[in-house]
């Protein structure tokens, strides 16, 4: 049941966009945060095979089945969230980076976060004026259950306030900002921990982006279904 | 041979402060390799890292972050830009067969760059968060490739006012690039503002068809007793004709002991 083969054609220079049919799983082990449960996961392996050639390429990428709920409390106006359907009280911590050099070995990343887990805590807030932070970050994160609650690259002191007002309309490039953000979700987003985007650090971007990242990173239509959880 | 996959080019750099650099990246790449000598600026290179990394692993500028260290070193706002713009440069291996592709991949660098491929020169776009793939197929060497690259720091590193502060004086918000690097109220200033190739460098060796960029989606049923993996990726074919292919999904979990199940 976890194998599938799928034949395709693709034009000579050409690009396509391929769909796999949905693979089912009977209660599948479920990745959990840090004091939850286990954080199980699963090896998803794709390979294309060419006629006449043989493999052509392959990928590889721990995947954790998990559904994260998150709402604003209309009481508290505190964020809540939800792990697979259980309430989850959120202990974080605020991560700049692990290195001013940008030394972000996988041994200071494993060192640091497992740190964070042996601290009882479940969820790791990258500040908008660090990093999008790296794979090997967010793969150990998965290892050890800490949600990532990412933001991008805005924040109040340099977008938008100070005396004088610092840049107001964000950085320079609009579109350059959200060439970076389209790709740093396509780096990221296949990792269990990664729980929440966020336009910036205690600012929202300007319109135009903010628009625009809320139109990219909405829920796909085919996810909206009735049919579908 | 090359073998299907990706080799991290992580080892084996070479840097130099481009003002010390008297030949061209086509001359680097081709007819005037460069290596580190008694008389040669070049030195070791951290990669993945930033200059000012490089510069603290050969010990031509103090920790910063050893005391008051930091305060030692030159601020790209008093050097300029050129100072903290840097020549990076190794050598790779890849003997491709027939109907293989090789493309040579950054993960991210800090902030535009010149990259130059046994004299092929490509210019990389700025922003510090963004991958650059660059199909170099055709212009790999069957024994020993050269590449090098010019890095440049963001276009605006702004100044850190005496008092410090939360940004320094902001201009580095004009680019798209981490902001805390002028400074912030717990954190010093970074002196090269993370100048660098500053994640991963690599190549990957493909057949004519390469998988780009997977997407996992799972949803669940029945209070989570049943559950889908909805999965999609881009397919891109490198050669002139109609490639019929079969894709391959598989997943495995492993249960206990080493014991998988498929």
């Amino acid at each position: 049941e976890h194998l599938q083969t799928e034949n395709v054609l693709i034009p000579a220079q050409g690009r396509i966009q391929h769909t796999f049919k949905p693979l089912y799983f009977y209660k599948p082990e479920l990745w959990w945060p840090n004091g939850m449960g286990k954080q199980n996961l699963y090896d998803i392996l794709i390979t294309v095979v060419v006629n006449e050639f043989g493999e052509s390429d392959s990928w590889m990428q721990p995947f954790g089945f998990r559904k994260i709920e998150s709402v604003i409390d209309s009481v508290t106006g505190g964020r809540l969230f939800k792990i697979n359907g259980e309430p989850i009280f959120i202990r974080g911590g605020n991560w700049i980076l692990s290195d001013g050099l940008l030394r972000l070995s996988k041994e200071r990343y494993r060192t640091d976060i497992k740190f964070h887990a042996d601290m009882n805590m479940n969820m790791i807030r990258c500040w908008g004026g660090g990093l999008a932070e790296r794979p090997e970050f967010y793969h150990f994160c998965d290892i050890y259950g800490l949600l990532v609650w990412q933001e991008f690259w805005i924040t109040g002191d340099v977008d938008g306030r100070g005396v004088p007002v610092s840049n107001p309309n964000g950085p320079l490039d609009h579109e350059l900002f959200l060439l970076c953000a389209r790709d740093t979700v396509k780096l990221l987003r296949n990792h269990p921990s990664l729980a929440l985007w966020v336009g910036g650090n205690e600012q929202v971007p300007p319109k135009d982006i903010n628009e625009a990242l809320k139109q990219d990173l909405r829920l796909h239509s085919y996810f909206e279904t009735q049919l579908l959880s | 041979m090359a073998e299907i996959g990706k080799t991290v080019l992580d080892f084996g750099w070479i840097a130099a402060r481009s003002t010390e650099v008297d030949v061209n990246g086509v001359q680097l790449t081709t007819t005037n390799p460069p290596a580190i000598s008694s008389e040669s600026r070049w030195m070791e290179a951290a990669v993945p890292g930033t200059v000012l990394g490089t510069l603290v692993k050969n010990k031509a500028i103090p920790d910063p972050f050893y005391g008051l260290e930091n305060e030692a070193i030159t601020d790209i706002a008093d050097s300029g830009r050129d100072y903290y713009t840097f020549w990076f440069f190794t050598k790779f291996q890849c003997q491709r067969l027939l109907n293989q592709y090789v493309h040579l991949n950054f993960r991210a660098i800090n902030y535009s760059a010149q990259v130059f491929v046994n004299g092929h020169k490509t210019e990389l776009p700025k922003g510090m968060f963004r991958r650059h793939t660059l199909d170099v197929t055709d212009i790999l060497h069957p024994e020993s490739n050269l590449l090098a690259l010019i890095v440049h720091p963001p276009d605006h590193p702004g100044t850190i006012p005496p008092e410090g502060g939360q940004g320094g004086d902001h201009e580095i918000g004009k680019d798209v690039a981490a902001q805390y690097v002028q400074g912030w109220d717990w954190i010093c200033p970074i002196r090269d503002r993370n100048t660098g190739i500053w994640d991963e460098v690599s190549i990957s060796v493909t057949g004519p068809v390469r998988i780009i960029d997977p997407h996992l989606v799972s949803t669940f049923f029945d209070d989570y007793k049943r559950a889908y993996l909805h999965v999609t990726a881009e397919l891109e074919n490198k050669s002139t004709w109609n490639t019929e292919c079969s894709v391959n999904i598989q997943i495995t979990a492993e249960l206990e002991n080493g014991v998988c199940l498929v």
